[in-house]
């Protein structure tokens, strides 16, 4: 479904070069789970955003069903991330003159769907993530954990089919973290592709399959034996 | 040295009131090495701000060296809080206009502190933090976990009295993490007070003193059979 050949993604600071993904050979397969994981540095952002089609490799070539990405521009590459791709950012990313709940509302105003299944979508998402009480919190009224999880149920709202989230629960307890998670690995009954790139042990070992960053390249690639 | 009795700090939003600290008692003498730990929500970021004068409590008296913070204007505050306080904030809040060396030094700069005196103390801290080679990046060139590192080496610059440390190591691997919380670690043998507030319980652990929160109250206040 998505594949990376030959990747390398290197960026130019000055006359410095960061080679922030180095000859990335990976392939994700549709209803896949599957935690990245590596030091602070390695590249695990650079790798999500490349394959969330919010960056485009130096060098390589990004296959999405079958389908040479780079044959598409800028629009086209836009589009295909609005309609498949839900993207949790490490830094949430929220837009600070709206609501928590209007935060989540966004990608169904663009998408065109009506008021009536917008309010009534947002109400289940507020509630699954415990944020009915601050739905109509401005981001700068929200604690930490709270805007994480306003950036989940942003990234799940359109109900895409692959979903990339860049340590999703950094900024959570336990408890909430962990109820976070089930919620995504709920939607893994729906068929979507999850993604997650986290530093927590115990959460990249429940996933199918872990993959592990050092300085730019792949380190390992294992499946594990959950169901 | 800080002591906060009968604190509450109430936030409006519309109509409505949201109670995040409610009847906070609450001592730290100097030298102490405390954790805060609690729910998403629970009101550990703004138990922090009022510990680092960035916020008033709405009822309530914080003692300074036994004297009231409230009878500071806020230009007193702002001067107290520069020369005694190190923050570290859970989103950072690095200058996105100044690299990574030039965020550390800012402190330096507004105390005055010569040019020469300024560059050794960066290229100590830079190299403490593993980010050397990232010196000249402005944080939008950086990996979340090396933002988060940039922060605390801010931090810290000024051999703070106090440092308040809001998760610190929520954006890093468990190696990194522990590296910085052992530099963290270390200060305390220059005297100065630590709190940290994490989600990690091995983290939180590792404290002399660990304060659970939970909706705004402090539920439990004890110490650690650590040295
Ligand atoms: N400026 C504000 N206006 C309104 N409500 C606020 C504001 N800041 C915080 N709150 C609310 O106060 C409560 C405590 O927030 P706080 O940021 O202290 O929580 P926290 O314990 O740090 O949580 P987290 O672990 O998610 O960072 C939260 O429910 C939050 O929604
Ligand atoms: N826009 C950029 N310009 C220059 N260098 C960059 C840029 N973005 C990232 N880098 C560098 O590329 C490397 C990989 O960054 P990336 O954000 O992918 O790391 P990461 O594995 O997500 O780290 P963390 O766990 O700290 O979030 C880092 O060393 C970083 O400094
Ligand atoms: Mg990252
Ligand atoms: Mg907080």
């Amino acid at each position: 479904m998505i594949e990376l050949q030959n990747v390398c993604r290197t960026f130019t600071v000055g006359d410095q070069q960061v080679a922030a993904l180095r000859d990335i050979d990976l392939r994700l397969d549709a209803g896949e789970y599957i935690s990245i994981m590596g030091p602070s540095g390695s590249g695990k952002s650079t790798m999500l955003n490349m394959l969330g089609l919010l960056d485009r490799p130096t060098t390589g070539t990004y296959l999405l069903d079958g389908g040479k990405v780079s044959d598409l521009n800028d629009e086209q590459q836009a589009r295909v991330r609005r309609e498949k791709v839900g993207f949790v950012f490490q830094s949430f990313h929220l837009v600070p003159r709206l609501t928590a709940a209007q935060n989540v509302e966004l990608p169904m105003i663009l998408a065109g769907i009506p008021a009536e299944e917008r309010k009534a979508r947002v109400q289940v998402l507020m509630k699954n993530y415990g944020l009915t009480d601050r739905a109509d919190h401005k981001p700068d009224q929200l604690s930490g954990g709270q805007r994480q999880r306003v950036a989940i149920a942003r990234a799940t709202v359109m109900n895409p089919t692959v979903l990339l989230a860049d340590e999703p629960t950094g900024n959570l307890d336990r408890n909430t973290g962990w109820e976070v998670l089930r919620l995504l690995e709920g939607l893994l009954e729906q068929g979507i592709t999850l993604v997650v790139v986290t530093h927590d042990a115990e959460i990249g070992a429940r996933a199918h399959r872990c993959i592990h960053m050092l300085d730019g390249r792949i380190l390992s690639d294992e499946s594990l034996q959950n169901d």
